[in-house]
């Protein structure tokens, strides 16, 4: 069976509300070592993968490898009646047809269970090659978001190109351009803030800006985010979690003239 | 004009 503890629900919550509108049904693959999920939006333009270690669990206990087969609107549904600071326990048995969901709030001596019915989802599993990204770049996940709301306003595509200088996101639309550099910064008191570039090469890469700024819905589960560029390979997007847990997003480059 | 690319394109069926 599997038995897993989360201190706050509040993780849960929000991985499953940045997600939830790239994917719809999807698999929440349980092993001794984490839940992991992997999901392509509809249009195989962009994948989800998201894992929660063992680790981010106290305690975690899965006997069997079980794929939960979850509808995330529905899973939104119940994950509504947890509060932020709930105690979240996911359970289900080997063979399961549902899902159990418990919260508890020690404090006023609430115990909430929900059942939630599975589906059976042959989902196809693709394999991320290890790769040694050209530029990796660290910043505020709140600044990433914010270049993206603002650059969507002119145009559905935005370049980025990195250089040891900086990094440049920049759109041309029907109204106008519009471009944002970001060099890198460092706050000692502040390290939050820190724009940070690794380069190898300079990168240059097109990319939707309706997919970046559905990843950015992540934004509240970290304060920074990783961006990992190389040319003509997807862009990493990512998102650390406690006890080395992650949720990452991988967007397919505009490609051609 | 530059074309969406597929993320199967670049990461294979395992």
């Amino acid at each position: 069976m599997l038995e897993a503890r989360l201190e706050q629900a509040d993780l849960l919550k929000k991985v499953v509300d940045a997600i939830k509108d790239l994917v719809q049904d999807c698999n929440f693959d349980c092993n001794d070592s984490g839940v992991a999920l992997q999901a392509m939006d509809n249009s195989h333009v962009a994948l989800v993968s998201m894992m929660l270690k063992a680790e981010s669990f106290s305690p975690y206990r899965c006997d069997r490898n079980v794929a939960l087969g979850v509808n995330l609107t529905s899973l939104t549904k119940v994950l509504r009646a947890a509060q932020n600071e709930d105690i979240l326990t996911l359970k289900a048995e080997d063979a399961p047809d549902v899902l159990n969901l418990v919260f508890e709030n020690t404090d006023s001596d609430r115990l909430s269970e929900y059942d939630l019915k599975l589906m059976d989802i042959d989902q196809e599993h693709l394999g991320i090659p290890d790769t040694e990204y050209a530029a990796t770049i660290s910043l505020p996940s709140v600044e990433f978001r914010r270049i993206c709301v603002d650059l969507m306003a002119l145009s559905e595509s935005v370049s980025i190109e990195t250089s040891k200088d900086g990094i440049k996101f920049s759109c041309a639309g029907d109204i106008g351009n519009g471009a944002v550099t970001l060099r890198p910064n460092t706050n000692v008191e502040k390290p939050d803030q820190n724009v940070e570039i690794e380069l190898t090469e300079p990168v240059a890469l097109t990319f939707s800006l309706k997919y970046l700024v559905n990843f950015c819905k992540a934004a509240g589960l970290s304060k920074t985010v990783k961006l990992c560029l190389s040319n003509e390979v997807p862009l990493l997007v990512e998102y650390a979690l406690a006890g080395s847990s992650y949720l990452r997003f991988y967007l397919a480059p505009k490609i051609g003239d | 004009k530059k074309g969406q690319g597929s993320i199967m394109s670049f990461f294979g069926k395992k």
